[in-house]
């Protein structure tokens, strides 16, 4: 499986 | 969103454009750093590759893309427009000591074992540290006019700010990135020197010495 993270951060 | 996070944006924003027009209106990068300015446009650059991959919101992607505009802008203006203006033999920090360890930490210490992801955390190991050849250039000329003096504030004073907002986050989202976290922890703890001088002295003296 592929883990994609999304930093909503600046 | 928070009232620290947006701040702390905007705290960002009002450093980059300060410097930009400092620039811009004085003709001038004297006692400007281009090698922190070089690995501003790195770390924008590593980090905002998600542009490209996933939409976050408006605010989010204009954020990112004025940044990075405004880095590259600041970095041509010190290279090429005024480049007769940059002090060269005062920017003589060894910006290698900063980008291979922070290289290297960042393949060790990630999230996920992927490019983008490794390449988001070197720049936020990178931004933590990517002052110091402005600092060090300070420290070797012993002093900084009143006006970079701000934009040194304003950059210290962004990352304080998103730490109150990791706390915000922290105790009514459940959320934490401890990789941003004890970065920002770092970045903010190398601004404590200069933000005391800042205010001891920095508001009343020019121009500024350490």
């Amino acid at each position: 499986g592929e883990v994609l993270t999304q930093h909503d951060e600046l | 969103m928070n009232v620290f996070r947006l701040t702390g944006d905007l705290s960002h924003l009002a450093a980059i454009i300060i410097l930009l027009l400092k620039i811009w209106k004085s003709r001038s990068c004297a006692g400007i750093s281009g090698k922190s300015q070089i690995l501003f446009a790195i770390v924008f650059t590593t980090r905002y590759l998600d542009l490209l991959t996933s939409f976050i919101s408006l605010y989010n992607t204009c954020m990112k893309v004025i940044y990075i505009g405004c880095a590259y802008a600041t970095v041509y203006l010190i290279y090429a427009k005024f480049r007769a203006t940059y002090d060269g033999n005062h920017d003589s920090f060894r910006v290698e000591f900063l980008v291979v360890p922070v290289g290297g930490l960042s393949v060790l210490i990630n999230h996920d074992f992927s490019p983008l992801e490794i390449l988001w955390t070197f720049s936020i190991y990178l931004e933590s540290v990517a002052i110091l050849p402005q600092l060090f250039m300070i420290s070797k000329t012993g002093e900084a006019e009143t006006i970079t003096t701000h934009y040194l504030f304003c950059l210290g004073l962004y990352r304080a700010l998103y730490l109150f907002n990791w706390i915000w986050r922290f105790y009514f989202e459940g959320f934490f990135d401890m990789i941003a976290i004890v970065a920002g922890v770092v970045q903010t703890v190398l601004y404590c020197d200069f933000f005391y001088l800042y205010v001891t002295k920095g508001w009343f003296s020019r121009p500024y010495r350490l």
